[in-house]
């Protein structure tokens, strides 16, 4: 599904460059649940942004389901984005001025999906999170952990080939993040979505396969894992 | 330091009411490291925010230092936020349009404290929170991890005798998340200063002296930590 050679990210910051990436090769094959770890600053989000086309590497390669990312229109990688790609960014990016269900059913939008679908599946997933008596409410009116529920359930609803979560649960309590990741197994298990999971718990990280290790903006570990 | 008596706190939406806290009482005393625990909802970030003077109660009454707060008129309970209490929020809650430094600098502004000595304490924290290098950089050009780190540092600079920790290290790898919460610890042994920190995360925990557990807007658990 993901396939990256020698990826490599430069930012110019005056007269500093901090090299956020430096040469990243790595291969992610389809259903398989991989956590990336490491420090903070060693090129995590920067690495899975650059996944999601969100962002572009300075040098080398990128090829998403054996098409190289590089060679499509920013059309064509928009739709992309929003259409097989689902996101659970580090800071939520809810709307603000929309509410959680409709924050869930957003992604359904873009694919054009009729409102009757949108948004039963959308309650689907907020009762999946545990939200469902919340569905009417703005982010302002919920704690930090439940909007970050809601990330998740946006990230979900349009069936996503390939999901790019940055610490999901970092706001959870250890239960609520532990029914969040079994969600994400059963999904990587039964239906055979790709998950690349950025993660600082060890616990969380023993959910995976296989977990990913950043240092410095280079691979340092990459090692699969004994059971879950 | 802090005296809670039967504090509540209801959200009206539309035809919900959502009862945040449920008659909180809580005696917190000075040099105290408190660490706050529950379930995403529970109510811990409402408490929080009115221990700080950022959200008022709708029932109960709270006194900090032994002074009844509800009495202060709006301008002197900013007075009392600004200069005497230190904040790390859920959400980090930098200002995007300045540097790391200057967003350090920010609460010694209110205190009117010179420039250079501004300039000089928040260039210490930064160095103390191992950002020294990036001082200049905006938040948008900083990952999640040190961003989260810049909210801590600026928490500290106007060495507040109360500081309120909202998830300080959810964002954190394991080895900085114990350097910073290390820090708090000292300034609780050595400086006096007292700190509720909310965290999910057990290992973190355990470096307060005392764990107070909340579920469903009350107090749960009341708890000395055995060692730490
Ligand atoms: N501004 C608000 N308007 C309406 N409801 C709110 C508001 N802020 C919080 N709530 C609700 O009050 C309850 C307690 O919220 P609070 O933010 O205190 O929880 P929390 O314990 O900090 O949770 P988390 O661990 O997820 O951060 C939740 O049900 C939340 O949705
Ligand atoms: N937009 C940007 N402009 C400039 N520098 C950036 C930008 N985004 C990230 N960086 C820098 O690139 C490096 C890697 O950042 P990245 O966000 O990938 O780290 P991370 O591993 O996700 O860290 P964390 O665990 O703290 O979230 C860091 O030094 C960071 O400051
Ligand atoms: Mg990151
Ligand atoms: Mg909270």
């Amino acid at each position: 599904v993901v396939r990256t050679r020698s990826l490599s990210k430069d930012y110019h910051l005056g007269d500093t460059v901090v090299h956020a990436l430096r040469g990243v090769t790595l291969d992610i094959h389809g259903a398989e649940f991989v956590a990336v770890m490491g420090a903070s600053g060693s090129g995590k989000s920067t690495f899975v942004n650059i996944l999601g086309c969100l962002d572009r590497p300075t040098r080398g390669s990128y090829e998403l389901d054996g098409q190289d990312v590089s060679e499509l229109t920013p059309n064509d990688r928009a739709v992309v984005r929003k259409t097989r790609i689902g996101f659970v960014f580090q800071g939520f990016n809810l709307l603000q001025r929309t509410t959680a269900l409709e924050n869930v059913e957003m992604p359904l939008h873009y694919a054009r999906v009729p409102a009757k679908e949108r948004r039963a599946r959308a309650t689907a997933l907020l009762a999946a999170v545990g939200l469902a008596d919340r569905a009417h409410h703005f982010p302002s009116q919920l704690s930090g952990g439940q909007q970050q529920r809601i990330a998740i359930a946006r990230a979900l609803v349009n069936k996503p080939t390939l999901i790019l979560a940055d610490e999901p649960t970092g706001n959870l309590d250890s239960r609520t993040s532990v029914e969040i990741i079994e969600i994400l197994q059963r999904l990587s298990d039964e239906e055979g979505m790709t998950i690349v999971l950025i993660t600082h718990e060890e616990d969380i990280a023993r959910f995976a396969q296989r977990q990913v290790l950043f240092r410095d903006g280079r691979i340092k570990a990459d090692r699969p894992v004994d059971r879950r």
